[in-house]
């Protein structure tokens, strides 16, 4: 992290909203900045409070190209998303966002409560960090609304500046930050085995499960694989002992839990077009040698042995895994048989007859 | 900039304009005097593949050139 001090010499802080996003309802704007606000002062003595009129310490606008005094101009869609002032007086603490982008609640376009939380840390005396799982790093990633986006390394930024809410009452989420493994609308990211373990990965966590007595250990993802980003999208073991971890157009190499050097790799090295831009899930079927990659309604089949992608492929997963029609989340195989992941629920698909056994919840591999 | 005379010269401008925009030192909005800086094109080049954990070698590659392509904040990587 990095922090540019000396920081604001107050804890009560204010701030106003000068104008609004068309791309947004007003109630969507206001819960979006309360949010992202509530991050920080979640760890520090700080409190926010939000004026309607008059100079707040963190003026908060939308914009685009040059936009009022700002000596920073936008650049249209793309680019620059946001930017901020460290504290100080007249700009000092100001937050504008490219009205030129599309601001969303969600996960497409740019989630506005990511990029004001962002930002937010510039207005309170942070500059970027260079850690790729930090809030604080450059480039916008999307994570999960449900997780709690500041990482260990932002939380030590801004506590280095004001402390941390140990003179107010901790006002972190009463909750674990990892999702609730039995909750029952309990989805993940991508899963694989890993020798007698199975690992399901979500959000920024992982949970090593050994099925035959289903105990389950949480770990922080990055405290296996530290350059590792969050939210791996596609996950499985090949047949020489590795696992392969996807997300975006870039996929890694694990043996033995360390990450081969070279990686990551574009996943048009695996025989990918350059027109597929993700993969959703993958299985490999041991029994076969081959691997099996899932993108959309259609699937892929890799050669282990000879390491290339058969000819005649992308096909429907449908005709060949008759049941499975909906988007594969995650996949894994376990005893001969496939398990097919769709956000809360799953399918025992039993490749031999070609047909699901049975339909259960996604997390019944936990002793919920 | 050493790019390779193929290289489109749009990929040469927003380079350009990246390293301008995010590694060069940003002077306080609120102080009068601006200062210049006299950083070169390969030192900035050098620091920006050095704060993404990048080979560091001043000149530009594929790798370089997609990380700075993403959608990212305004503020300066370098300090004000």
């Amino acid at each position: 992290y990095g922090f540019t001090l000396p920081g604001w010499k107050k804890t009560k802080l204010t701030y106003r909203i000068m104008n609004y996003t068309p791309d947004l309802s007003k109630e969507d704007v206001d819960k979006a900045v309360e949010k992202a606000f509530k991050v920080w002062s979640a760890v520090t003595p700080l409190i926010f409070t939000r004026i309607l009129k008059g100079v707040a310490d963190i003026m908060i606008a939308f914009g685009t190209k040059v936009h009022g005094h700002c000596p920073r101009y936008f650049d249209g869609p793309l680019g620059v998303l946001a930017h901020a002032f460290p504290p100080g007086r007249g700009l000092g603490g100001d937050v504008h966002f490219d009205e030129d982008e599309d601001w969303t609640t969600g996960s497409s376009g740019f989630n506005l409560f990511l990029v004001a939380a962002h930002e937010f840390g510039h207005s309170l005396g942070l500059s970027h960090s260079n850690d790729p799982r930090a809030l604080m790093f450059p480039n916008y990633a999307y994570i999960s609304p449900s997780e709690f986006p500041l990482s260990p390394d932002d939380i030590s930024g801004i506590q280095s500046i004001y402390g941390s809410s140990q003179n107010t009452p901790d006002k972190r989420p009463t909750t674990p930050t990892s999702p609730k493994i039995c909750g029952s609308q309990m989805s993940f990211d991508a899963i694989t085995t890993l020798r007698q373990e199975v690992i399901f990965l979500k959000g920024r966590h992982l949970w090593r499960v050994y099925p035959d007595n289903s105990e389950a250990e949480r770990e922080l993802i990055s405290a296996f694989w530290p350059n590792l980003t969050p939210s791996i999208e596609a996950a499985y073991e090949n047949t020489k002992d590795q696992i392969l971890l996807f997300k975006g157009n870039k996929f890694w190499v694990i043996s033995g839990y360390q990450v081969l050097l070279g990686y990551p790799k574009n996943i048009n090295t695996l025989g990918f077009p350059k027109g597929v831009k993700k993969v959703d899930a993958a299985v490999c079927n041991k029994s076969t040698g081959k691997t099996d990659f899932f993108i959309g309604d259609k699937y892929w089949r890799f050669d282990e042995n000879s390491q290339s992608m058969e000819k005649g492929y992308p096909r429907l997963t449908v005709d060949e895994f008759p049941g499975i029609s909906q988007k594969v989340d995650a996949v894994f195989q376990q005893k001969g048989l496939f398990y097919f992941f769709h956000g809360s629920k799953q399918w025992e698909f039993d490749p031999i007859a070609k047909k699901v056994i049975r339909e259960m919840k996604s997390n019944i591999w936990f002793n919920c | 900039l050493p790019i390779h005379p193929e290289k489109n010269n749009e990929d040469a401008k927003l380079v350009q304009n990246y390293l301008n925009k995010f590694y060069a030192i940003e002077p306080d909005p609120n102080q009068l005097g601006w200062k210049i800086n006299a950083e070169s094109a390969d030192e900035k080049l050098q620091k920006m593949q050095q704060f993404f954990g990048l080979k560091v070698t001043g000149k530009l590659d594929n790798e370089t050139l997609e990380i700075m392509k993403k959608p990212r904040c305004g503020v300066p990587d370098v300090g004000l």
